[in-house]
């Protein structure tokens, strides 16, 4: 229904104006819904302004500042209604050393509510999480799961 | 609802059985390039139901079964099995209150043929989709981000940013 | 056809006069998020003769011109110079091919006035495009890989990525 | 003309499947042309098997294998018609470490006809070039150039 989606995109946008600055540092961003067309529902146009920057077209900014921006909507949208579990592959792929700390961070302060799963190439990420897994090919075209570490010393069994 | 288990056997390059088991906090998954990291995220998201062959990067569902490497031959059946732990009953059906833990499992046959199963027993996408309703794990358009989706929010068009929201609503 | 130099002001976020030296070999650039590595591609694109707004991520061409940040203001006009080294004399146009080197300048007015400049002196785009002619240093298809843009080419469809083969032929 | 993209096309796909078994370390790859309809011309189709797999879809590659894929593509194009130079933004981000390995390698190799721009976030990229320019943003909004190091020793003036 439209009041609902209203209501749900107006809670997600006051928590998008929280998270965004936690994970920019600063900086301030915001939501606006288009207007209704006859036939048509409105859109969701993004307004983002990184610290210290003066509030520009969003496709101005750079690759890594429009993948901070999404996974800050994205994570406003699941601190809204949460899953039980939230799967990221690679989304920090673009960020660069101090953008992934906080948005590791964050990961772990959701993770108290959620279960995370982060597939990833980035070895501050891996340093974060609490169970890592490894998958490889010995033999090519076939995949085996490993156990890498586990930071409380117990084991995962992974056949 | 959280995942206590995930169990592949057949599904795109995990051609033998392989469990993973998930433990509290974040769960990392590492390796090299073509490995199978997103095929585990792709096993997940087929388990809960996914019907679009493309979204798992597949031209027919068929793709999802082991296709044989060089030296391997195809497979004829994949099957995934997702197990949960049970630690909101009211969210569930009635049926389903009393169990510590909820398994959901499908299978595709290259014949064509596909089930899903609830507790090992036979069932239809319909049951699989109540069971997730009320917890809320069907919500994979903003609970499962797959690799190269996070650049398109931003160059999508305005309408298309809706569904992610419309979702949560 | 060697880039020697380039020199910047005003253009996107490089405010203040910046000029890179190339040497031989493989040049890195780094740094973090958002402190304007790509705006220094966008530049040698730009000054290359680049006339879509879009492909510099902006919405018009005035989006190029320094915009201003939180505590400075706005500059008036955006410019970029790019020197080659000559040493192919034989692609060049007869007029150029005694030089050492060859500079291409262009500049852009907030209000809208528009200019290019080789060797110092205003020129036409046709000019310039005829500098770069025999040299394929117009064959930015596949010269000047943007962020993002090698995913697109396995996702493009195989009309699209005919056009990168074409510049080439 | 269509005879010469015809025959660009035939030196690019035979460069084509040289490239691709040396960035991927085996395999094979190569490009068909579709027919050509009676107003449109053909396109171009890839096909890829990374050593060890079976040729399938490409669209069913990983994301680190389509990136290599179509970089293969690009430096197979450049080789048969090479521009003075070549400016490449963060294409090593999805790679591993082996096969950030191999592109550098070929990056390198190429680097001795022409010149190569790098723009990257990767540790083992920033090791391979012989001059390395940090951009900052010490002033926010304010971007700034310095030389990071020179493998010679002497020293590029950034103003
Ligand atoms: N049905 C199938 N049978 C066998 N192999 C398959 C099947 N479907 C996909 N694959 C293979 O799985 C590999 C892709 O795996 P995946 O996408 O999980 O890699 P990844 O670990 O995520 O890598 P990256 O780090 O590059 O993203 C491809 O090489 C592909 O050929
Ligand atoms: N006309 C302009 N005036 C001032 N700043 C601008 C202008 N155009 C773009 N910018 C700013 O430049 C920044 C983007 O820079 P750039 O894309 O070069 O970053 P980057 O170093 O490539 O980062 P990343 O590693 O994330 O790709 C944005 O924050 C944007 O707001
Ligand atoms: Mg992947
Ligand atoms: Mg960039």
């Amino acid at each position: 229904s439209r009041e609902r989606f209203r209501e749900t995109f107006d809670r997600v946008n006051e928590k998008f104006q929280q998270v965004f600055p936690r994970l920019f540092n600063g900086g301030r961003a915001g939501l606006v819904l288009t207007e209704d067309g006859d036939d048509q529902q409105g859109g969701v146009e993004i307004f983002a302004q990184p610290p210290g920057k003066k509030l520009q077209n969003i496709n101005l900014l750079s690759g890594g500042e429009k993948a901070l921006t999404a996974v800050s909507l994205i994570f406003a949208i699941f601190l809204i209604k949460p899953s039980p579990f939230c799967l990221l592959d690679e989304v920090d792929a673009p960020l660069d050393e101090a953008n992934v700390g906080r948005y590791n961070e964050l990961v772990k302060e959701m993770a108290k509510a959620s279960q995370f799963i982060l597939i990833t190439h980035n070895k501050r990420t891996m340093e974060t999480v609490d169970t890592l897994y490894g998958v490889t090919m010995e033999e090519p075209g076939v995949s085996k799961l490993v156990s890498v570490r586990l930071s409380d010393g117990s084991r995962s069994a992974a056949a | 609802m959280r995942i206590r288990r995930l169990e592949m056997v057949g599904f795109k390059s995990f051609m033998d059985r392989t469990v993973v088991a998930f433990d509290e906090g974040v769960t990392g998954v590492v390796g090299p390039n073509g490995c199978g990291k997103s095929n585990v995220a792709d096993a997940i998201r087929w388990v809960l139901g996914e019907q679009s062959a493309m979204r798992l990067r597949g031209r027919s569902m068929e793709d999802v079964i082991f296709n044989g490497s060089e030296s391997k031959p195809p497979l004829s059946f994949a099957e995934v099995m997702i197990t949960f732990e049970n630690d909101r009953p009211a969210e569930l059906p009635n049926e389903f209150r009393g169990l510590a833990e909820i398994t959901v499992g499908r299978r595709l046959h290259r014949t064509g043929e596909s089930e899903y199963l609830v507790n090992r027993a036979p069932a239809r996408l319909l049951d699989v989709n109540d069971i997730f309703f009320g917890s809320g794990v069907g919500r994979t358009a903003y609970s499962i981000i797959e690799q190269g989706r996070i650049g398109q929010i931003v160059s999508a068009r305005a309408e298309d940013r809706r569904g992610v929201i419309e979702e949560a609503a």
